[in-house]
C-alpha cells in the first residue's frame, strides 16, 4: 500500500468523530414499481418517460467524449447495437426496445447502455 | 466499487456498497468531477419489483437500465456486483456470444436480475451465480438472513475462479470487496482495501450497523470523485436505502 499525498491522504471519518449517516438522504431517491406480471414492453414506461432528458443527456456525453477519436462513432454504435438488440434474451429484449422508443433515443444507444458492464471489463 | 457485508455481534448482516464509476469518462473542469458520474448520479432509482401483485424483490437502478447491479430479496439474501477486469472480458464473451459459441452465456445484470427473480435462498442464488456461464467476469458479493451467509463469488466466464466465505474471513466479521481477487494484492494506486480495512477495524463488531458501515463508505478513498451512491441493505429487515454520495473538494480521482 501506497500512502497518497496530502491532502488526498487516505481518511477514515470515524477518526473525527463524526457521523455522515442520515437516514432521511434516502427519500432524495425515487422508488418506482416494475410489474413483471405486465408484457415486458409496459414494463418500464413509467421511468422511461420521467427520466428521458436525463438519459439522453447520459448518452450524449458519451458520445461526444467517443466522437473526436471515433468520429463516426454514433452511426456505428446505433447500426451495430441495434442489430444486436434483436438477438437479445428476453424478455430484455422488449423491455429495452420499449426504452428507446419512449425515450426517442435510438434502439442501438440504449442496448449499448445496457451492456455497458461487458463492454466497460475490459 | 467497495462492497461490504458486516456481521455484528449478534449475527445480524449488513450488506453496502459504493458505485464507482466513470473513470476517464470526461472531466468537468468547473465542478471538479467526472462526466459521467455527475450524470449517473442523476438517474438513480429505487425499484419494487412486483409479481403475481407482491413485492417479489428491491433494487435501485440507473433509469432505463434494466439490469441489476445491487438487490435485495426479503428474507432470501442480498447482492452486489463489483467490476472484475480481467484479459478475457466482457469484449472475449461478447465476441463468442455474436458468433453463437456462447449461446447460453448469461450478461452480468440479466444474471443478477434473474437470480432475484428464480430463487428463494441464499443457497439457491449462491448455486446459481457460482456456475452459470456467463459473458464477462465480475465478483458477486452475496448475504444472506443468518450468520455467517455471506461471500465473495470471483466470477470467470465459465465458473468460479474463488471463493471467500465470511465464515472464513480474515478479518473475522466482515468481508470487504473492491475491485481485485481477495488472493492477491490490489494496484498500489488504486488501492481501496487498505483504507477500507482500517476504517472497519476502527469501527469494531460492535457499531456493524447501517450507520457504521455508511460511515467507512464515506471515507477516502473508498468515497471517491466517481462514487455516485451508496446503498445499504439487510436481508431480515428489508431496509434497502440508497443515498446519493459524491466527494467535492480534494479527493482522490478514483
Amino acid at each position: 500500500h501506497v500512502e497518497l499525498p496530502a491532502p488526498y491522504t487516505d481518511h477514515c471519518i470515524l477518526d473525527d468523530k463524526t457521523n455522515l449517516y442520515d437516514p432521511s438522504k434516502q427519500f432524495d431517491i425515487q422508488w418506482f414499481d416494475i410489474n413483471l406480471d405486465l408484457p415486458p414492453s409496459e414494463r418500464w414506461k413509467q421511468v422511461a418517460g420521467a427520466y428521458k432528458v436525463q438519459i439522453k443527456e447520459l448518452i450524449g456525453v458519451l458520445i461526444e467524449l467517443i466522437s473526436p477519436i471515433f468520429p463516426n462513432a454514433v452511426d456505428w454504435a446505433d447500426d451495430v447495437f441495434g442489430e444486436m438488440a434483436l438477438k437479445l434474451p428476453q424478455p430484455y429484449r422488449d423491455e429495452i426496445m420499449s426504452i428507446s422508443q419512449v425515450t426517442g433515443i435510438p434502439l442501438g444507444q440504449i442496448t449499448m447502455y445496457n451492456i455497458f458492464y461487458e463492454i466497460f471489463t475490459v | 466499487c467497495t462492497s461490504i457485508i458486516a456481521q455484528d455481534k449478534d449475527g445480524h448482516l449488513t450488506h453496502a456498497r459504493n458505485l464507482d464509476f466513470g473513470l476517464f469518462l470526461g472531466w468537468d473542469p468547473v465542478a471538479h468531477e467526472w462526466q459521467i458520474s455527475q450524470k449517473l448520479r442523476k438517474i438513480i432509482i429505487n425499484v419494487n419489483w412486483i409479481k403475481n401483485g407482491k413485492l417479489l424483490f428491491k433494487s435501485n437502478n440507473f433509469a432505463g437500465y434494466v439490469g441489476i447491479y445491487n438487490g435485495l430479496k426479503p428474507g432470501a439474501f442480498s447482492l452486489t456486483a463489483n467490476e472484475r477486469y480481467q484479459l478475457e472480458g466482457g469484449y472475449y464473451g461478447m465476441l463468442k456470444w455474436a458468433f453463437g459459441l456462447e449461446a447460453d452465456g448469461k450478461w452480468m445484470s440479466w444474471l443478477a436480475r434473474e437470480t432475484f427473480e428464480l430463487k428463494n435462498s441464499y443457497l439457491d442464488a449462491k448455486e446459481h451465480l457460482m456456475n452459470t456461464p456467463m459473458l464477462s467476469p465480475v465478483y458477486f458479493i452475496l448475504g444472506g438472513v443468518n450468520k455467517n451467509e455471506g461471500c465473495i463469488i470471483t466470477r470467470s466466464l465459465n465458473g468460479t475462479a474463488l471463493l471467500t466465505e465470511l465464515a472464513d474471513a480474515k478479518n473475522g466479521w466482515y468481508l470487504l470487496q473492491t475491485n481485485y481477487d481477495q488472493d492477491q494484492q490490489d494496484l498500489y494506486l488504486d488501492d481501496r482495501d487498505t483504507p477500507g480495512d482500517r476504517c472497519m477495524d476502527k469501527l469494531t463488531q460492535k457499531n456493524a450497523g447501517f450507520q457504521g458501515v455508511f460511515n467507512v463508505l464515506s471515507s477516502r478513498t473508498n468515497l471517491n470523485k466517481l462514487t455516485t451512491y451508496t446503498v445499504l441493505m439487510s436481508v431480515e429487515t428489508a431496509r434497502f436505502e440508497t443515498i446519493l454520495q459524491s466527494c467535492p473538494g480534494e479527493c482522490y480521482p478514483w
